[in-house]
């Protein structure tokens, strides 16, 4: 899987 | 996007309109704590300055800038137009109890050692704690006017709607973030006592008010 997915979150 | 980051969104952006609008109608900051509020302003410029570096979506920004302009809006209202009104002796928190710890473990627990990734891993850290003050406001009075309770609850599903986000897009997309699941984890525990009271009390017409 991908780590650090939620960069494009707020 | 997917429906659970949209709630989230829309849930987050619910909350700080509520509040808002409760200090503006009431004229009035009472049983608001400035404290919260300025954690959550820490929260977002430290975490949003990837405005000036990267850009995700037109969504993705205005969302950004239109939390930080109400954080800061927020604030101007509690202590600067109704400061009169702003519950000082409730609002005994000591928020270097919270920063310091966030600090440290945003310096030791992190994805990458660089200025911009320190900053955003702390203002993760820091927003799973930064109500903390307003709930120790609220078990100090004893009680919550409604619509601060409305606004607690918004806010606090927000981040529970984050964490089915996070289910969701590990199963369609392999998509993870520890550090981003563990802290909205905490964050979403440290709601859990208030979601109880709010669902008991506030639902069915009562005022939020704990017990003796």
């Amino acid at each position: 899987g991908n780590e650090k997915a939620s960069k494009d979150e707020l | 996007m997917n429906i659970f980051r949209l709630a989230g969104d829309l849930s987050h952006l619910l909350a700080i309109i509520i509040l808002l609008l409760k200090i503006w109608k009431t004229r009035s900051c009472a049983g608001i704590s400035g404290k919260s509020q300025v954690l959550f302003a820490i929260v977002y410029l430290t975490r949003y300055l990837d405005l000036f570096t990267t850009y995700i979506s037109l969504y993705n920004s205005i969302m950004k800038i239109v939390f930080i302009a109400a954080s800061g809006a927020t604030l101007y209202l509690m202590y600067v137009k109704f400061k009169a009104t702003y519950d000082h002796n409730h609002d005994s928190f000591r928020i270097e109890f919270l920063l310091i710890p966030c600090v440290i473990l945003a310096l030791i627990i992190n994805h990458d050692f660089t200025v911009m990734e320190i900053l955003w891993t702390f203002s993760i850290y820091l927003e799973s704690v930064a109500i903390l003050p307003q709930l120790f406001l609220v078990s100090k009075t004893g009680e919550a006017e409604s619509i601060t309770s409305h606004y607690l609850f918004a806010l606090g599903s927000y981040r529970a709607l984050y964490l089915l986000n996070w289910i969701y897009r590990y199963m369609a997309e392999s998509h993870y973030d520890l550090i981003a699941i563990f802290a909205g984890v905490v964050q979403t525990i440290l709601y859990c006592d208030f979601f109880y009271l709010y669902i008991t009390k506030v639902l069915k017409g009562k005022k939020l008010q704990l017990p003796a």
